[in-house]
């Protein structure tokens, strides 16, 4: 059961106002691809300790001082003049389609934005000395094979004699 | 495109930091965590939170030669991880939480993990919601240095896949940290596949075996299917082998003839025998003999204590390993074999010149996955030759030892966890 603290369990489920805004149409795609590093790589590096009455005022949500909304959209409209088809949008959209596994259309279409509003970690794909994406390849896998067994008595398997902790 | 994740990682962190191992993140071994208290979760006790991290670290210990301790009492610029809950802006951190959906959590490279309260986090096998768990190792792997990877079934992957049951860290999970860590190395204090004899719903015996790693008080069930430790492990020795010595044991020998099928541990100058039926040491076993005996007393002429043994079935002898010598035991004369003791390096020849564990060995080991005696002193081990390879090679030794190669290369994952997350 979630823990509450109000008889009507009304802080159990967030208020509206406290839901995750979704991706809809191509402008909140765009700061999507711009935030997690399709457009432009991200700098991503922890911001210096705060002092902790800094810490207190952290409940205060502050809008409009988001680095990222701002500076992303900002950045993303001088470049593309405020059109959202240009070739940076369909290239970065596409990279994402392709990672995520998805037909790379160039299109924002159903299937990218079920993938955009997916719950997911917020630490960007594209870090900035991080450029490429981790592919390792499968074949890699062969490292760890061992001779195939040859003797007689067969390997215990699927079988827990040993009490196991998980 | 085979060594692609290598060179990845190599290159992006001889950017940032070169340890002594090369590319290696943090540059000690042993890292302190902590929940921190004004970022308790509104959603879960709180020893419901330290025990879901506490797995969580545990998994990533279980597969590299790193070890955490959760560390509630130093300051707080002594501990390098840091966890904490929040919601919209939070904990003093530059990236604002967007509410409930969409972005869970976020990790700092070297440094802090935050989880965003708005989200409905669930404890493991809970099956709804989002696994504490599952996120909390996938930003793990970011504060130790893993970016983003796409492959289907790594935890490193950005979006989240409702929790299958028990999730592990699969292959590429285990490549990708110990590229930037190196392998699980050490000694062991023996190594054996213990056999058991099974009753199949017809009535038949059938006799199957396990291998066991065991290192000072705790082991590992190596899966050799798997090429891996079973998941969860290590244990402590007194959990899963009850009776015997609970800070390890030199040896493990067993005696399996048409007439004898006898398990042994040695320790020091004493022995227990090894009740595998009903798991336990016997206390009087059905000759009468109460356990723990003397090892001068059930193998006279045997020094104590051994480094290591192992029982022959091919000349029905037992081999007590102890400095450079080898005692060769008659098992059906109950007595020491004529012109025992002998050296090591004579009883088992080097095969390359020069290339011989000489003394002080580890383990010896007869693999019936392998089909082939093992010497193991460190981290390395030497294989014996194998009768087959007689036939093949006639020129080799009887029983040489062909040259060393790494344990750690032959199997896998065999990793310490800290000995608080024992318990």
């Amino acid at each position: 059961e979630k823990i509450f603290h109000r008889r009507d369990h009304s802080d159990v489920v967030p208020p509206s106002s406290r839901q995750a805004t979704l991706i809809t149409d191509t402008d909140t795609a765009e700061q999507f691809l711009f935030k997690y590093g399709f457009i432009k790589a991200v700098k991503w590096e922890e911001p210096p300790a705060q002092s902790t009455d800094m810490l207190l005022d952290a409940d205060t949500v502050l809008e409009d001082t988001d680095p990222f909304v701002q500076e992303g959209a900002s950045l993303f409209r001088s470049s593309s003049g405020g059109t959202s088809q240009s070739p940076d949008f369909i290239q970065a959209l596409r990279e994402f389609q392709q990672v995520s596994g998805l037909a790379v259309t160039g299109l924002f279409d159903d299937a990218t934005k079920v993938a955009m509003n997916k719950p997911r970690c917020g630490v960007p794909d594209k870090e900035e000395d991080l450029v490429e994406t981790t592919e390792a390849s499968s074949t890699a896998q062969d490292l760890n094979e061992t001779s195939t067994y040859n003797g007689t008595t067969p390997e215990l398997y699927n079988h827990t004699p040993k009490p196991a902790t998980r | 495109r085979k060594r692609h994740l290598v060179e990845l990682v190599r290159k992006s962190r001889q950017k940032r930091e070169a340890g002594e191992w090369g590319h290696m993140a943090f540059s000690k071994s042993v890292l302190r965590w902590r929940l921190i208290g004004e970022g308790y979760s509104s959603q879960l006790s709180v020893d419901d939170q330290r025990y879901i991290f506490r797995l969580a670290f545990r998994m990533w210990s279980e597969v590299s030669p790193l070890e955490f301790v959760e560390d509630l009492h130093s300051p707080l610029e002594e501990i390098d991880i840091r966890l904490g809950f929040g919601t919209g802006r939070h904990l003093g951190c530059a990236q604002r939480f967007d509410g409930a959906g969409r972005e869970f959590a976020h990790a700092w490279f070297l440094g802090d993990i935050h989880f965003d309260d708005d989200e409905h986090f669930t404890a493991p096998n809970t099956g709804n919601g989002i696994s504490l768990l599952k996120v909390a190792v996938h930003e793990i792997g970011h504060v130790l240095g893993l970016p983003h990877i796409y492959r289907a079934g790594s935890i490193m992957q950005p979006s989240y896949l409702p929790q299958d049951a028990g999730f592990e860290l699969n292959w590429l999970d285990r490549k990708a940290i110990q590229n930037l860590y190196g392998g699980c190395k050490g000694r062991f204090s023996t190594v054996f596949d213990w056999i058991r004899k099974e009753k199949t719903q017809y009535g038949e015996v059938v006799v199957r075996f396990n291998t066991y790693f065991m290192r000072d008080g705790w082991y590992w069930l190596y899966e050799n299917r798997n090429n891996r430790t079973r998941y969860g492990d290590p244990v402590s020795v007194p959990v899963g082998w009850h009776g015997i010595p609970a800070a390890g044991v030199d040896a493990y020998v067993h005696v399996w003839t048409r007439k004898t099928d006898a398990a042994y541990f040695f320790r020091g100058t004493q022995y227990w025998r090894y009740d595998s039926e009903s798991d336990q040491v016997f206390s009087r076993d059905a000759d009468g003999q109460r356990y723990p005996r003397l090892i001068s007393e059930g193998f006279p002429g045997v020094p104590s204590p051994v480094d290591t043994a192992y029982y022959d079935r091919r000349d029905a002898h037992i081999y007590f390993f102890r400095g450079s010598m080898v005692y060769r035991f008659d098992v059906r004369a109950n007595r020491l074999a004529a012109g025992s003791p002998k050296k090591m390096t004579e009883l088992f020849p080097a095969v390359a010149a020069g290339d011989h564990p000489v003394a002080k060995l580890d383990a010896a080991y007869f693999s019936y996955t392998h089909n082939a005696l093992f010497l193991l002193k460190g981290t390395s081990y030497w294989r014996v030759v194998g009768s087959r390879e007689r036939r093949l090679k006639a020129w080799l030794p009887y029983n040489g030892l062909l040259p060393r190669r790494e344990v750690d290369q032959q199997w896998f994952d065999i990793c310490d966890v800290h000995v608080s997350s024992l318990k």
